[in-house]
């Protein structure tokens, strides 16, 4: 069998210490460890390195530990707001998603973007209305919001500043003991 | 941020990236994520990124299409472009975060210049690993 590898990543920040800290780590890494083997999967029974990081990704995406989908962090107005892209190195054909509302796992949308669509990005609601079309599910807004989330929220939304998802330990909602 | 870059046993390079943005985000502001060659990029005759962190940075310095760019034409490894661009670049802009890169051969880097980046790993022989700080 031909040799092949899959890299994830969860996202970057001053992750913090602490107990909780250490706790929302160790669950962490066991997501992550679950996104690596779908991809593998995938990639074992033959797949494209296409499928295997949509495989990846979503894992990623269904964890609300994680800023991407469930779990997605807030906007100012106490929603979600989530974008996503995919890359095919072979083709250079691309796809993205930005501004999605109601998308359940928006990295699909952007697959289909790239499959099925003439266009590269898809934006707000014409992306949702694309991606029902296609047969994608579509949920409501609050599959997406946390009460880690809020809280984390409302301690910076008087601040006027916007935060990395893993910065500042204490408004991270691990620090809320929101672990999924 | 979330991401995922392959290489598949056909040497097919691919590259995803997911995200909620920023906390607190206003305007519609949207990040680096979609915008293809600043947060994401893959091109077979180079490498599969993904890239997390502060978007405007990534966007201003396009920041994948700029590590592959290194590697297509300047000849650099993986590792060196995307160490250089995440180390170097993104920092000069005033940003902070990430990328994972893969290229053809299956080699990698994980560059970040925050205290941790939640990040992993799998071959084809099985064998994984994650990390969060070094």
């Amino acid at each position: 069998m031909a040799k092949f590898t899959l890299l994830v990543h969860g996202g970057a920040g001053d992750v913090s210490a602490g107990p909780t800290a250490r706790q929302r780590e160790r669950k962490s890494r066991l997501v992550l460890k679950q996104a690596l083997l779908c991809g593998y999967r995938v990639l074992k029974m033959g797949g494209t390195a296409i499928d295997a990081v949509v495989a990846a990704v979503k894992v990623l995406e269904d964890s609300p530990l994680f800023n991407a989908a469930r779990g997605s962090v807030l906007t100012h107005r106490g929603g979600v707001e989530m974008d996503a892209a995919v890359m095919d190195g072979k083709t250079l054909s691309a796809g993205a998603v930005a501004g999605v509302r109601k998308i359940k796992n928006p990295i699909e949308a952007a697959v289909a973007v790239m499959r099925c669509c003439q266009g590269v990005l898809l934006a707000g609601e014409g992306a949702e209305q694309f991606a029902a079309e296609q047969g994608l599910k579509i949920v409501k807004q609050t599959y997406f919001i946390t009460a880690g989330r809020r809280r984390q929220l409302q301690r910076i939304r008087n601040s006027h500043t916007m935060q990395l998802d893993h910065d500042s330990g204490t408004d991270h909602p691990a620090e809320d003991t929101e672990l999924g | 941020t979330v991401g995922a870059v392959a290489l598949d046993q056909y040497g097919n390079l691919a590259a995803g990236t997911s995200t909620g943005g920023l906390v607190n985000k206003r305007f519609g502001r949207i990040g680096d994520s979609p915008i293809i060659g600043a947060g994401t990029y893959a091109d077979n005759g180079s490498v599969a990124v993904s890239a997390t962190g502060t978007g405007e940075s990534f966007i201003r310095s396009v920041c994948a299409h700029e590590i592959a760019a290194r590697v297509k034409y300047c000849g650099f490894s993986v590792g060196r472009a995307a160490t250089e661009v995440t180390k170097t670049v993104i920092p000069a802009l005033g940003g902070r975060g990430g990328v994972i890169a893969l290229d053809h051969a299956g080699r990698f880097a994980m560059p970040y210049v925050t205290r941790g980046m939640y990040r992993g790993l799998i071959r084809s022989n099985g064998q994984s690993q994650v990390w969060v700080f070094d």
